[in-house]
């Protein structure tokens, strides 16, 4: 397995691990964060989660959720996010060596999806010790599953408000060494211990 | 860029990689 044959810490490791986890699965999940903690032997230190990596994977039934494709609200949004990615594209591209894996113009123009969106701006994103999905599993060292569409809107967090903003249907933060790993999915996906001893095989390493 | 963590670039570049293939592949 992948915890076997890779005894070490990094981006490499991380992303295979993150790969592992779902496209093993059974259920779709739309995407995988590693939150790193920040987090040194000190305990008087406040501990942060940062951005570690991500996996996304997509949705399985896309197609189905393009009701709104048409309205103006749905076109203005689209520029701005090829905008971003377009510009993001151009400074990825800008620091690869030239005609190693500089991404071409159809993709940045083809529909940006909520669910994709919901992954980059991640990418921006942290949380204290106690704060937020990512932070309360940390702090309270239990995984946190929200499964529906109004279990996210009532949620006291405000990354599982904004989840079901995006579309997802279900979210999963699961504490580990260093860190908390999270999934999404458009489905309705409810808990099970598969997903969770699969993470502690996973993600129990130490840096 | 500089300024973006290399984390987070990895993740982008893997990212935009990712979503060139799906566009190509759909």
């Amino acid at each position: 397995g992948v915890g076997e044959t890779m005894p070490f810490f990094n981006q490499e490791s991380l992303q295979q691990r993150l790969q592992a986890l779902i496209d093993g699965a059974r259920e779709s999940w739309a995407y995988a964060i590693f939150w790193q903690s920040s987090s040194t032997s000190d305990f008087a230190t406040p501990s942060v989660l940062g951005w570690g990596d991500g996996y996304y994977k997509g949705e399985e039934n896309k197609n189905k959720r393009r009701a709104s494709s048409s309205s103006a609200n749905f076109v203005a949004e689209q520029e701005h996010r090829k905008k971003v990615l377009r510009e993001l594209n151009s400074l990825i591209s800008g620091v690869q060596a030239a005609g190693a894996g500089s991404v071409g113009d159809d993709a940045v123009d083809e529909e940006v999806t909520d669910t994709e969106w919901f992954f980059l701006i991640s990418m921006t994103q942290s949380f204290a010790n106690g704060n937020g999905l990512p932070g309360l599993a940390m702090y309270s060292s239990s995984p946190i599953w929200v499964t529906g569409t109004e279990k996210l809107a009532g949620s006291q967090c405000e990354r599982a408000r904004q989840a079901q903003g995006f579309g997802l249907q279900t979210i999963v933060c699961i504490p580990s060494a260093n860190g908390v790993v999270e999934l999404g999915s458009t489905e309705l996906i409810f808990e099970s211990s598969d997903l969770m001893n699969k993470v502690k095989y996973l993600f129990n390493f130490n840096i | 860029l500089s300024a973006v963590p290399q984390a987070r670039r990895a993740s982008l570049a893997r990212f935009l990689e990712r979503r060139k293939e799906r566009v190509v592949s759909a």
